[in-house]
């Protein structure tokens, strides 16, 4: 029997917004410690990984481990029809196949009751090794999504390029090329304002536009984000919850 | 041009 309370539904719905854009069918793997779930795009360049832990919940109960197979775009209906500030539980019996979602509004004594049939997903899961990487950068999000939205109108590739003093974003299409360049400091009053970087060797990637533009929408989880990079392996961005993250790793593009 | 790589180049399948 699975029991999971959110305080508020917004939680949860911005956590689906977050990449119910770039994947439809994901498994939910609910454990006693909290749920976890990974997907990739159709065209398998871009991978979601989710963590959900305990403390994000009200309450939270997992009697034995429980995969609910969840297409985003009817679970998107069914969150829609809930207010943000209405708690919401995700009920589930042990081999489910449907989930409960309950939507209380304590105020006014309001509950409404939604069931959604699950599915039966056949998805590979990848099994991610913890990398070394050379740059670990972070950033307020607003400010990583703007630069993504911006440059992606000129080109459909975007580079991420890291040194010891800047970090820059650049772009070129057929229409003319632009960059931002970024310089790491510490904002002490607001500290999610700061620009950090951490660099073992430089960096210099490039990424399809689309995909990016997918990631930023991550933004509505977390005032930051972590963006590691290596030259050899998948970009992670992070956008981390008070209790667990949603993480998009993210194949480059390299020269034939 | 830059030629877009697959995450099944860097991950394995379980």
């Amino acid at each position: 029997m699975l029991e999971a309370k959110f305080e508020e539904a917004s939680l949860f719905k911005r956590i689906i917004d977050g990449f119910k854009d770039c994947v439809q069918l994901v498994n939910f793997q609910c454990k006693e410690d909290g749920i976890i779930a990974q997907a990739v795009d159709d065209s398998r360049v871009l991978l979601v990984s989710l963590e959900i832990g305990v403390e994000a919940f009200q309450e939270y109960r997992c009697d034995r481990p429980v995969t609910l197979g969840l297409d985003l775009n009817s679970l998107s209906k069914i969150l829609r029809c809930g207010n943000n500030t209405d708690t919401l539980t995700l009920i589930a019996e042990d081999t489910p196949d449907h989930i409960g979602l309950v939507f209380e509004d304590n105020k006014k004594g309001r509950v409404a009751e939604y069931i959604l049939k699950l599915m039966d997903i056949d998805a590979d899961f990848l099994k991610i090794e913890e990398l070394e990487y050379e740059t670990t950068i972070s950033l307020p999000s607003s400010e990583f999504s703007k630069n993504v939205r911006d440059l992606s109108q000129l080109g459909d590739s975007l580079s991420i390029a890291v040194t010891k003093d800047n970090i820059k974003f650049s772009t070129e299409g057929d229409i003319g090329s632009g960059s931002v360049l970024l310089q790491p400091f510490i904002n002490m009053e607001k500290p999610q304002e700061s620009i950090k970087l951490e660099m073992e060797s430089p960096v210099d990637l490039t990424f399809g536009a689309k995909y990016l533009l997918d990631i930023v929408k991550g933004s509505v989880l977390s005032e930051t984000i972590g963006i590691r990079l290596s030259s050899e392996a998948p970009a992670l961005f992070q956008f981390d919850l008070a209790s667990g993250f949603l993480q998009f790793f993210l194949a480059p593009k390299f020269n034939e | 041009n830059k030629e877009q790589t697959k995450l099944v180049q860097y991950y394995v399948k379980t």
